[in-house]
């Protein structure tokens, strides 16, 4: 199947938040996300990555329209676990490569990640799936990274969020 | 936007590969996947979540033939980090429910992880996009699994992966 990056989308009105230190056990990230359904607050994407010591991190990111809500519901969940934290960041870009085949392909990924670290770009979370490959970086560098990324992946204009 | 669970789809020819404690700075991702890419090993899905003290986790899924070359890389890999460790699992399959506008719904993420938690199933990752949500669970669960997520979305036949 043949690669095609057809373009780079920028998401700039999300916020991240983690929830630190739940316990790794069925029922944790179902009633975390149904307590966020009932007040109808719209999630985009979810990252759980591996546990240790039967404790895990869940993050997530919304509109930050909906973070004072989302934060309520989160410091309530998080009352009853012992050294659980709530965290979040504003300042951050969701910046993605949009294309088809993506996880058919060798080095997509780390072409992207190449441009990322060539602007000097940390790369706070990564999440991907077939069609999409997606950084959570620092809001203030996404014009260079964007540009960088253009470059490595020679194309035209920017395909509209 | 009207959601729309057109099905379930499981995969159970990956292995889960976690590197653990490395170094929050750029550059680190890319070395790694271009080291995986330059041996033709395809990624299935990569997730990164939060960091802490300056480290971060990363952990990605590959198809199990490739699990002692991936291994090879990544044991190099961590060698100059100190502290640094890789994990891996065999016995998961990845298990999604995909759609179309997922993340404009409120309630598919909690009604899936629901009915995880109600085959009490720990959900040991997720991974999400527009069109799918992701969980990785330990295999011997699969079944029971996807025979509770068709009652809750009410689906038809399951679509083939
Ligand atoms: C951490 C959280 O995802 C937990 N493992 C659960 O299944 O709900
Ligand atoms: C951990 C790793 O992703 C690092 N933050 C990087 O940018 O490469």
């Amino acid at each position: 199947e043949k690669v095609l990056v057809r373009g780079i989308t920028k998401d700039n009105t999300l916020v991240k938040i983690s929830i630190l230190n739940v316990p790794d056990k069925p029922g944790i990230a179902y009633n975390l996300f149904d307590q966020l359904a009932k007040k109808k607050i719209s999630i985009d994407i979810i990252i759980q990555a591996v546990g240790r010591h039967n404790n895990n991190d869940i993050s997530f990111t919304i509109p930050k329209k909906d973070l004072s809500i989302a934060l309520t519901i989160c410091k309530e969940f998080i009352k009853p676990i012992k050294k659980s934290k709530v965290v979040y960041d504003e300042n951050i870009v969701k910046l993605s490569i949009v294309g088809i085949g993506m996880s058919s392909s060798y080095d997509v990924a780390s072409t992207f990640f190449k441009a990322l670290y060539e602007t000097d770009i940390n790369i706070q979370m990564i999440s991907t799936s077939e069609l999409k490959i997606s950084c959570i970086i620092e809001d203030k560098f996404v014009d260079e990274a964007i540009q960088k990324t253009h470059d490595y992946f020679q194309l035209g204009e920017k395909v509209q969020k």
